[in-house]
């Protein structure tokens, strides 16, 4: 069955299944550790007040074993054996390190999540672009110094008014655990009008993303990266994460149940209701005889064909039209026709009444006399011609009784004496 | 009684040639 339509086959709202958008996806990062053999340390043993240890590994990208590259991102997270990608040491404020991930296409994200195999980040921000990365937005700024970092308020209350803005949280933001924590945004969360998305399309596009770049602005450290003997500090600042999910739901507008590839293996919608285009965010040719709409739970808005009676192949969508009843109006009737529906003859011609109005030969020429019609159109049900005085016959072509035909072409039949 | 169709040769279009159909 198709979700898209009911037992009874009437368009419904659908939606594809909730994923793991970033799952298998390449991340693009601006550093990752062990292009040259490098020497990083973990803290084994920090509680709070304790003397540190370290335990000492290398990273090295020409040995697998050692190596720890942006695909372990977004591979399978298996906690039993975690993989973790992992920066350059100590890359600190105002440097910074940026993870970007393409989507493949615009999807309606519901949250952003990592999972650090190190120290959560002091401050990171995290993007989205709606426009394969032409343009970027703040999603969500963590800092435990929003306004010293980002100069934002630190838990800003959303409101109505601007529900499309990026907050700022000191939540996520504690050292503590040094391994294996986690920060995930809810796009949705704290967002006033979040109860009623299917009605906000502010909060609709507010979700809508089809890139999204985490920047690690600043490291936790213990304040030891400047002591005398620092290196070894600061080779124990590094950021590394085992996985990054943005979890969503390709962006169909209720119009398709899934994705799939294309032929050139760009992901698009499989568009039902009469749409189209990669967000089913269009009406497909010759479905113009309504505007588009995004479908709602209680309302499929499939697209609707314009009537041209088998007359045309395209059509234009006119709003006026629309208000009255329907706003389908055919372009280029074909087989002698007009009118916005293709539903009577066009000047010249009549109809033919034994066939109907979606026949090919529906509409019949006039054929009216050269010279014993007075114009050539005739009347669109009977076929008369206009006649000339003394002149009768469906196209004119006679003497009416009492008159005989002249040499004028002018008055043709004239009263026999 | 069904009167005969116009007969178009009959017409003096002397004064009329642009009123002539092409195929007369």
């Amino acid at each position: 069955p198709d979700p898209c339509y009911d037992e009874h086959g009437n368009p419904r709202r659908c939606i594809p299944d909730f994923v793991n958008a970033a799952f298998g996806k390449e991340v693009k990062v601006s550093s990752t550790c062990g292009k040259t053999t490098r020497r990083y340390c973990a803290v084994t043993s920090a509680e709070k007040g304790d003397d540190r240890t370290w335990s000492c590994q290398t990273c090295d990208a020409s040995d697998p074993k050692k190596y720890h590259p942006p695909a372990y991102l977004t591979d399978l997270n298996n906690p039993h054996n975690l993989t973790c990608w992992q920066s350059e040491n100590f890359i600190q404020y105002p440097q910074n390190v940026t993870l970007t991930l393409s989507l493949g296409k615009k999807f309606e994200v519901t949250y952003v999540s990592l999972q650090f195999c190190s120290s959560r980040p002091e401050s990171m921000v995290i993007y989205k672009s709606m426009d394969y990365g032409k343009t970027w937005v703040t999603f969500q700024f963590y800092s435990s110094q929003c306004k010293k970092m980002y100069n934002k308020p630190n838990r800003a209350v959303i409101t109505k008014q601007n529900e499309q803005e990026a907050v700022c949280t000191d939540s996520h933001t504690d050292m503590y655990p040094l391994t294996g924590g986690l920060i995930a945004f809810s796009t949705l969360d704290g967002r006033p009008s979040a109860h009623d998305f299917d009605n906000s399309p502010v909060l609709q596009d507010w979700v809508t993303a089809t890139d999204i770049k985490v920047i690690f602005s600043r490291l936790h450290t213990f304040g030891d990266e400047n002591e005398d003997d620092s290196e070894l500090a600061r080779d124990s600042y590094f950021y590394a994460v085992s996985d990054l999910q943005v979890g969503g739901r390709c962006k169909c507008n209720g119009h398709a149940s899934r994705c799939v590839k294309d032929r050139d293996g760009s992901l698009v919608c499989e568009c039902k209701h009469n749409t189209a285009g990669p967000e089913c965010d269009r009406c497909k040719p010759f479905h113009y005889d309504r505007p588009w709409q995004r479908a709602t739970a209680r309302e499929a808005n499939e697209c609707v064909a314009c009537n041209c009676n088998l007359h045309a192949r395209r059509c234009r969508f006119n709003m006026e039209l629309y208000k009255l009843h329907s706003g389908g109006v055919c372009l280029k009737c074909r087989h002698n026709t007009a009118g916005r529906h293709c539903h009577y003859c066009k000047e010249g011609y009549f109809r033919d009444l034994s066939k109907p109005i979606s026949h090919r030969k529906a509409c019949k020429a006039c054929d009216c006399h050269p010279v014993g019609a007075a114009g050539k159109t005739c009347n669109q049900t009977t076929g008369q011609c206009p006649c000339k005085d003394g002149v009768t016959g469906i196209t004119c072509n006679r003497c009416s009784k009492g008159y005989q035909q002249s040499r004028s072409p002018i008055a043709p039949c004239i009263k026999i004496p | 009684e069904v009167m005969p169709t116009l007969d178009m040769a009959l017409f003096d279009w002397t004064d009329y040639e642009d009123m002539k159909p092409a195929d007369t």
